[in-house]
């Protein structure tokens, strides 16, 4: 465990917490992709599948009992309790086209072809693209509340944070994992787009709105 | 080899 590794998983947590106290606080997910939601939750269930089987850390097994908890609860909250407000008519992306081809990758191209391991190879390829029905949503609307940008910029800073923790890795303990290290890049360069606005706009005060 | 299996990242 490195620093980068601590701050990665931390700034990842900050942003499960910020979205679940946005939508609790405003009793509304508006502006929200419950599609990205399901995806980030299922991406959780589909990785942490090994804390029936094996024990790292104790760091690590609630680390992991938190972040599905959070996840499942913020798809309770916006399809459930706060249905009604949910934006559903932007929330348009078809998801079917980044989960059959992760689905299909993750069959080809793996470690090891057993259950489990193609299960957490499908939901690191799943993890790194499903910020996009999320990003597709603020593209429609133009625009996008200020504290979902933070939402998004703690989302984004955490695997540009775990992309250090690579490098230091394979310096330090000659430890590499290809299958992460490249959803890992594509992840973050997904967000590179969304930071430069959120450092020209968010940061100076002004609203995420994009120009029609 | 054992190691190259488990996944100890979040």
């Amino acid at each position: 465990m490195n620093i980068f590794r601590l701050a990665g998983d931390v700034s990842h947590l900050v942003a499960i917490i910020i979205l679940l106290l946005k939508i609790w606080k405003t009793r509304s997910c508006a502006g929200i992709s419950g599609k990205s939601q399901i995806l980030f939750a299922s991406v959780f269930v589909t990785r942490y599948l090994d804390l029936f089987t094996i024990f790292i850390s104790l760091y690590n097994s609630s680390m992991k009992i938190i972040y599905i908890s959070c996840s499942i609860a913020t798809v309770y909250l916006v399809y459930f309790k706060f249905k009604a407000t949910y934006d559903g008519n932007h929330d348009t992306f078809r998801v079917e086209f980044l989960v059959v081809p992760v689905g299909g990758l993750s069959f080809l191209v793996n470690h090891d072809f057993s259950p489990m391991e193609i299960l957490w190879t499908f939901s690191i390829y799943l993890e790194s693209v499903a910020i996009l029905p999320q990003l597709f949503m603020i593209s429609k609307t133009g625009e996008a509340e200020t504290i979902t940008t933070h939402y998004l910029f703690f989302l984004g800073l955490y695997r540009g944070l775990y992309l250090i923790n690579w490098i230091w890795r394979y310096y330090f303990e000659g430890f590499f994992d290809l299958i992460a290290i490249v959803a890992g890049l594509v992840q973050t360069v997904l967000y590179c787009d969304f930071f430069y606005l959120y450092v020209t706009k968010v940061l100076k005060g002004k609203k995420l709105s994009l120009p029609a | 080899p054992e190691g190259r299996k488990m996944h100890d990242e979040l």
